[in-house]
């Protein structure tokens, strides 16, 4: 099992050869990408030779090629339709936020089960029922899934996007959920988020 | 600089070291927070002898001396009063997510500056209008802020920010926030959710 540092890291350097690309720089040295991500030169050596034989030494990568080994080891060589459950206020800040589709992420279908919710729309999508999910994802054959409803419908949301044919879930929702072998889930806790803030604030004035 | 990995893993040690404590196991060795967080032994030892000489060989650590010993290193000693910019989709989600309490970080107000949201009720809260930040902020002395606003607005309400104390920043609008020296800014971008999820589901069926 790969770490989760190690993705995360690999997540920074796709960030940073993008930026570079846009640019229009073709190669950089471990180095020069250390001084862009805050990485140091030889961790970022360590995790690109897991990815593949790439750099040349004294030149360094090309920008372009690892970029797109890099897309290719982290499953973003094609663009992948995901579908939302749950309208609600979180919800409705995911469907608006133009960064994921940058990333390749792209809401094709959001489903709620409030009879006040289904029809309205939210950004370009209609709300759609609990009941269409299945009927809907045989057309769509999406593989990611977002639960962002209560903690104690998500097991039951869960449930429904597996049997609909979601291969991957990420989870707001405030609670552990169970799924079989194969199907890949990922928690999302913002609270992490202002954890790792107060660690920088309390080591900026040790 | 520690890099941010290390900061994630100190943050899933403290979520392992909660559990442990609520389900009242008094001591752990490394091997056994190795099967909670799927971290390897290793790099545990590694990272928690930066926090200090904790473990005694044979025997493991002090779940409870342990998790004080990161909640100080990590600026969790004390609670922290948060003000949040944006009474949104995004805002309003973060208001009633019960998890940033847990942690110890508690939305204490709510800004924004559209007339129409000024005066509504985010939960617990009354959405105040912008000018009034900094005045409120002298009685709360909030240190973290959020920014929940799009992108346009948000340097201005950065700059907001910090003329009324503010030194820890959580920003979402996807663009780059310049502040001056001594204040952190974590730049949070969900996207980064997918693709280390796409990842995982790319390995898995390797
Ligand atoms: N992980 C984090 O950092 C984080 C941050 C904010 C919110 N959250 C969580 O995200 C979730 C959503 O938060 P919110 O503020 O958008 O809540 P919300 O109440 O505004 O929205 C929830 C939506 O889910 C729908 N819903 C309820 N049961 C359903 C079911 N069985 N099937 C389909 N839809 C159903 C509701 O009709 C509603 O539209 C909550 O669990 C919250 O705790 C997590
Ligand atoms: N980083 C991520 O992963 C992520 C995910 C979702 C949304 N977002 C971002 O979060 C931000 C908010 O998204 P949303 O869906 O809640 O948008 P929204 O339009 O629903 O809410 C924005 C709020 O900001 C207020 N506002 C605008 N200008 C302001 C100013 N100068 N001062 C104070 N308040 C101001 C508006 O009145 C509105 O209430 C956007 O920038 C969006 O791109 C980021």
């Amino acid at each position: 099992r790969v770490p989760d540092p190690t993705v995360g890291r690999l997540s920074t350097y796709l960030h940073c050869l993008r930026a570079l690309e846009r640019d229009g720089i073709t190669t950089v040295s471990s180095a020069e990408m250390a001084d862009h991500t805050g990485i140091n030169a030889a961790q970022i050596r360590k995790d690109v030779s897991y990815i593949g034989e790439l750099g040349r030494p004294g030149v360094g990568y090309d920008v372009g090629h690892l970029k797109r080994c890099l897309m290719e080891r982290m499953g973003l060589g094609q663009p992948h339709g995901v579908l939302l459950v749950g309208a609600g206020s979180l919800g409705s800040a995911l469907c608006s936020y133009p960064g994921f589709a940058e990333q390749g992420f792209f809401i094709i279908a959001v489903f709620d089960s409030s009879p006040a919710k289904v029809g309205r729309r939210l950004g370009s999508l209609e709300v759609l029922s609990m009941e269409e999910l299945a009927r809907r994802n045989r057309d769509l054959r999406a593989r990611i899934g977002v639960i962002a409803v209560p903690r104690d419908a998500a097991q039951g949301v869960a449930d429904c996007l597996v049997a609909a044919g979601i291969r991957g879930i990420l989870n707001f929702a405030p609670v552990k959920i169970e799924v079989r072998e194969g199907i890949t889930v990922r928690n999302v806790d913002l609270a992490q988020e202002f954890e790792a803030l107060s660690y920088y604030m309390a080591s900026a004035t040790d």
